[in-house]
């Protein structure tokens, strides 16, 4: 479908940004390269999978995002504090 | 740990609470954040002083939003706290979201600040995130009973690669820490609030006990219990795993399963027409359906019907056909329909009357194929459910292929 459903957009910003905080995933905001982006998140969610033990697919499955959702701690897990 | 491994390069360490939470009592509060000190002193050289004014290496303050670092916090839910590592300045102080409901409990109501403070203090000496699941250092919260609450071995290698074990002398055993004292040091190093038994004594970093080997022919067990076909096996914090499905038993721990029950079950059965298992300790019991605790639990054992006079459970097994629970105390038995949610009259009855071979107190019971099988010590008993006749004696391990 051309247009992704709200929900689905909902998640995948809640990803971005939690990818952004906690896994060093930096959007491009005005790449031209929007595949290249996707590339970079799907590399980030394998590299979320990994960590916490989930079936690594590089993508945003509801196991996943609900793995997203538990309360945390604030501190990275892959990248450093900058 | 984090890049380059940054540590304190002193054992004694300070730190300062700079506000409280509204949600608890200030003792409250405190008491928390010494216990989570504690924890990581107590595998450690390190002794951490609290101070009542000026800069602290660890500063801990509670804070909503923006909160003049880089990481504002997020609201309810998501991000709780942060911690820096250890460093000058801000390096090592400890942040937590307001906006989260702090508690001393372990409710699904609120975030149990001791868990979370021990987290956090974890990350101000030096530990990153660890991706092993049940670790403390593991990112994500989960509400566990914090009674007698050990470090995960995965922590103590952790914080020891940083600072190495405790010194001999200044190490101590376990205990409750003090929580009335106007300025505390931990490890107390003051022997006249000590009893005797709380003396100084040389200690190693915590392990749990260990499992035992399936063959071994002293093994016993405190609950047994089936689980949609499969049959449970527990000891300690330990679960043997024997599926219709696999020849191999399975070896699991209870926190792999239930992350949020305590050790050590007193007893434990399945209604399966409701997929349902109940686990039972000390006064307390639990219902969970598959991986779910169901909300509402724990409540108490008394609400079953049992008398105040019964403080725990030694054994429960539920007859499929009559739909019956048989609770085990000691020298006796209590019967429970399970379809009128009551205690049947006539009961307690002796174990003796009913069951005869059976010595007490009944450690374990399990129903399979039409047999009863009550675990006393290394032996389990065989009974016909509807003769109840004593069939044979057997290891309480015949169930692992031995």
């Amino acid at each position: 479908l051309p247009v992704a459903p709200k929900k689905e957009k909902e998640d995948v910003q809640f990803a971005k940004k939690y990818l952004e905080n906690f896994y060093d995933f930096k959007e491009e905001k005005h790449s031209l390269f929007k595949a290249k982006d996707l590339s970079l998140m799907a590399d980030k969610i394998r590299e979320m999978q990994s960590f916490f033990g989930l079936k690594v697919t590089g993508e945003l499955n509801h196991e996943t995002m609900d793995m997203m959702k538990q309360p945390r701690c604030g501190i990275p897990d892959i990248r450093s504090y900058s | 740990t984090f890049p380059h491994s940054p540590t304190w390069q002193k054992e004694d360490v300070t730190y300062r609470i700079l506000n409280y939470t509204p949600d608890m009592l200030q003792a409250d509060v405190e008491e928390a954040i010494a216990r989570a000190f504690q924890l990581w002193s107590s595998v450690t050289p390190l002794k951490f002083t609290r101070v009542y004014g000026g800069q602290a290496d660890i500063m801990i303050s509670f804070a909503a939003g923006f909160h003049g670092d880089f990481y504002s916090f997020d609201g309810p839910g998501g991000t709780l706290a942060h911690a820096y590592p250890p460093s000058s300045g801000i390096g090592g102080d400890a942040h937590f979201d307001e906006d989260e409901n702090w508690t001393k409990f372990t409710t699904y109501g609120g975030y149990n600040l001791f868990l979370v403070a021990a987290h956090e203090l974890g990350h101000s000496l030096g530990l990153s995130h660890s991706n092993v699941f049940g670790a403390l250092m593991y990112p994500i919260y989960m509400a566990r009973d914090t009674r007698d609450y050990q470090l995960h071995q995965d922590d103590i290698d952790g914080i020891q690669a940083l600072y190495g074990p405790p010194r001999e002398s200044s190490t101590l055993p376990t205990k409750p820490f003090p929580t009335q004292e106007p300025t505390e040091t931990i490890p107390a190093e003051a022997p006249t609030q000590m009893s005797p038994r709380e003396e100084p004594t040389e200690t190693t970093p915590f392990k749990p006990p260990q499992r035992p080997e399936d063959c071994d022919p002293h093994l016993t067990f405190d609950a047994i219990t089936t689980l949609r076909g499969e049959t449970l096996f527990f000891k300690d914090s330990y679960v043997w795993r024997k599926s219709p499905y696999f020849s191999e038993i399975e070896h699991d721990t209870i926190f792999s399963f239930w992350p949020s029950l305590i050790a050590g079950f007193d007893a434990a059965y399945e209604v399966d027409k409701r997929d349902r298992v109940l686990f039972f300790k000390d006064d307390q019991y639990w219902a969970v359906s598959g991986y779910n605790i169901e909300p509402g639990f724990p409540k108490p054992i008394h609400s079953l019907g049992f008398p105040t006079s019964v403080r725990k459970i030694d054994a429960a097994v539920h007859d499929q056909n009559t739909k019956r629970t048989y609770f085990f105390v000691g020298h006796k038995y209590w019967s429970f329909n399970e379809n009128t949610h009551s205690m049947e009259r006539g009961y307690p009855r002796k174990i003796a009357a009913d069951f005869p071979g059976i010595g007490y107190p009944i450690d374990a019971a399990l129903q399979k194929n039409g047999y009863f099988y009550f675990f006393r010590g290394s032996n389990q008993y065989e009974v016909d459910i509807k003769r109840k006749k004593l069939i044979r004696i057997m290891k309480s391990n015949s169930w692992f292929n031995c």
